[in-house]
């Protein structure tokens, strides 16, 4: 290994990265993903910390770009230059550029992650049968919408489980549009647009309205690139047509004709010799996390390695179970040491914890006067803190709960308060199940509102409404739990469910219009598969496990942290 | 008789990847990643010979030291890469 010279590092171990902006070839989670678990290489050898901001200035400052991106080392088209990062330091040290003329993907072909349909977000299965046909990519087939979608198992027709392709037609990413799909015909600066462009810009990316106005509305958004665009070019973003003429010759596939360095090509419209419209075709394009990976190495103080097989080798290769080699884990122990500390607790066995058969009221030292029904511990053995992820966490009268298996604490909000618990859930709120998803306090009625798979529950005082099903609230038949309640003014409730999040107008009992909406297009920067949320101290919590994600009122991420040690206080 | 076609390059619009002989391409992959230029600790610079160039390329990457232009250096100066020059400057 070699570290840059001067031995050039970071003076503290917390480092923070922000990601700037997205590439269209994968989902924005997808990159998101990629990235985490690209620093993960790193923190997992060393004391480091990562920390990402939605704002302001990291450390690691994360960005795409194509040619002349505004630095002075220009990319260069597909292929040759993937990426470059620079040594730990003040402004540009420590930032990482990628060149967004690749093809990003996880390095075995383009990766589409589904919207909508009822698969939850699930990747597509190619090849998938539809109808008796296979598919290798995203179709129209089936639909009058124009909206690509695919199978994501291998057999629609026996599984039915799909999902909605990237398609401006469905969505838009960056831009200030808040996601908005595309609307065509646009116009901009007087002349009207059918597709999206990249007129107007000078990095090349392309771009549509939100509105039917871009002159008069100035809303936008970028385009998701559809897994059959051609990558570069003149055309990117098109798909390739088939057949095309190419000097008086038809072709039906990809072809390297005509170029001196075998790169395979496609025409996007039926005739390159009239239109001269082309692109590269898609192909198995370069693992984000593996380019990343490398990168933060850079990053973070580590210079190339002459190891082949090493992670800082200058090459990319793919490599299908990455594991950091030796010689990357000497370089970067050279300059930040070994971890230190202990693991974090491992997940502890389910055995650990009482079952809730287990649990029988009659069998329990517990009062059962009616009087005092929430305040008596259960079994002081049972320890919140080896509970490695509540089934909910929500605020109770101003005090935070914590619910599990049938048993439930509290933390009193008063300073250096003490977790009280556990309690039984069965002895406060007799007819609730055991496993509660969700659950939130109405502020204007004050009453409790619960859930647990697709049902509710209301308690005012000790009387109680319900099971009722989901469905009464207005929430589609397709949604088989609320994994989290958030508060939103008086009246007004989020309900979470899945990526999707809908809003309860709780006098009314009424989702209301406009709804469900992508969590991640709101709430940015949190796991969009939080099991818990709720607002606690002017803040939003999204939990995943053990973690928490918390947010502010400007909804930016403030702090990702544990559970355990920041609010059970462990 | 079959006479061996002669491909026929074209200039595709919009194509930011140059077209270059590999005697292009080996200059400029020496001088982008540092192996051609070095700063002398005196504060002037000096061209290093493409010869001692290719032979450090040649072992950084853990090829044959042969300083020569050959095929396998050939085909690691096309492969996909890092950006950050590997010989600082």
């Amino acid at each position: 290994y070699k570290t840059f010279d001067g031995d050039l590092k970071w003076d503290h171990n917390d480092i923070t990265y922000r990601i700037i902006n997205y590439s269209p070839d994968m989902e924005s989670s997808l990159i998101d993903d990629a990235f985490a678990r690209a620093f993960k290489v790193w923190s997992d050898v060393t004391p480091l910390t990562f920390t990402r901001l939605l704002d302001g200035t990291a450390d690691i400052m994360i960005s795409f770009g194509k040619l002349d991106h505004g630095d002075p080392y220009p990319f260069d088209g597909k292929d040759g230059l993937l990426a470059h990062a620079y040594p730990p330091g003040e402004g540009l040290q420590g930032d990482a550029h990628f060149d967004d003329d690749e093809h990003w993907t996880l390095g075995t072909g383009t990766v589409v992650k589904t919207r909508y349909g009822n698969a939850d977000g699930a990747l597509c299965h190619f090849p998938f049968i539809f109808e008796g046909k296979s598919y290798t990519t995203c179709t129209t087939e089936g639909r009058t919408d124009n909206l690509p979608w695919c199978g994501t198992t291998a057999d629609y027709d026996k599984d039915k489980k799909y999902g909605f392709c990237p398609s401006e037609l469905l969505y838009t990413f960056g831009g200030n549009a808040g996601g908005a799909e595309c609307v065509f015909p646009f116009v901009f600066q007087g002349k009207e647009y059918d597709s999206c462009t990249t007129e107007g810009r000078s990095d090349g990316y392309r771009w549509c309205a939100t509105t039917d106005n871009f002159d008069r509305d100035v809303k936008y958004g970028f385009c998701p690139s559809r897994e059959t665009a051609v990558i570069g070019g003149n055309s990117e973003g098109e798909p390739c047509h088939f057949p095309f003429v190419f000097q008086g010759k038809s072709y039906d596939s990809c072809t390297s004709e005509g170029r001196g360095d075998g790169k395979l090509w496609c025409s996007t419209t039926d005739d390159y010799d009239d239109d001269q419209k082309w692109g590269f075709c898609p192909d198995q394009g370069y693992s984000l996390f593996l380019v990343a990976a490398h990168e933060f190495g850079h990053a973070l103080g580590l210079d190339h390695s002459s190891i082949r097989e090493a992670l800082m080798y200058p090459m990319y290769s793919y490599v299908e179970d990455f594991s950091l080699h030796e010689d990357d884990v000497e370089g970067i122990q050279y300059l930040y040491g070994r971890k230190t500390g202990p693991d974090p607790t491992p997940p502890q066995p389910t055995t650990d914890y009482p079952d809730t058969d287990d649990t029988d009221a009659t069998e329990e030292p517990e009062p059962t006067e009616p009087s005092t029904p929430t305040t008596t511990p259960v079994d002081p053995t049972i320890d919140a803190c080896k509970v490695p992820k509540f089934d909910t966490i929500t605020v109770i009268e101003g005090e935070l709960h914590f619910f599990k298996d049938g048993h439930y604490w509290k933390m009193p909000s008063k300073q250096n308060g003490e977790l009280m618990g556990p309690f039984s859930i069965s002895k406060r709120w007799p007819h609730l199940p055991a496993v509660i998803d969700s659950a939130f306090e109405d502020l204007l009625t004050k009453k409790m509102y619960f859930f647990s798979g697709p049902q509710f529950w209301v308690y005012t005082g000790q009387n109680v409404h319900g099971p009722r099903s989901l469905e009464k609230l207005g929430l589609p038949s397709s949604v088989q739990k609320v994994e989290g309640a958030l508060q939103r003014g008086k009246g007004k409730v989020l309900l979470f469910s899945g990526e999707n999040f809908w809003r309860l107008d709780v006098k009314a009992q009424k989702i209301d219009r406009g709804y469900p909406r992508y969590t991640d297009s709101v709430f940015g920067g949190v796991p969009n598969d939080a099991h818990d949320v709720f607002q606690y101290k002017g803040h939003i919590y999204f939990c995943r496990d053990r973690f928490y994600w918390r947010m502010n009122s400007r909804r930016q991420v403030d702090r990702v942290g544990y559970v355990k040690y920041d609010l059970l206080k462990c | 008789w079959s006479i061996p076609l002669k491909p026929i390059f074209v200039t595709f619009p919009g194509d930011t990847i140059k077209q270059m002989t590999d005697m292009e391409l080996a200059e400029d992959y020496l001088k982008k990643f540092g192996y051609m230029q070095t700063l002398q600790r005196s504060g002037f610079q000096s061209m290093v010979s493409t010869e001692k160039a290719l032979k450090r390329m040649q072992r950084q990457m853990g090829l044959e030291e042969t300083g020569q232009l050959d095929q396998p250096t050939l085909d690691a100066m096309r492969r996909p890469r890092c950006g950050v020059p590997d010989v600082a400057n």
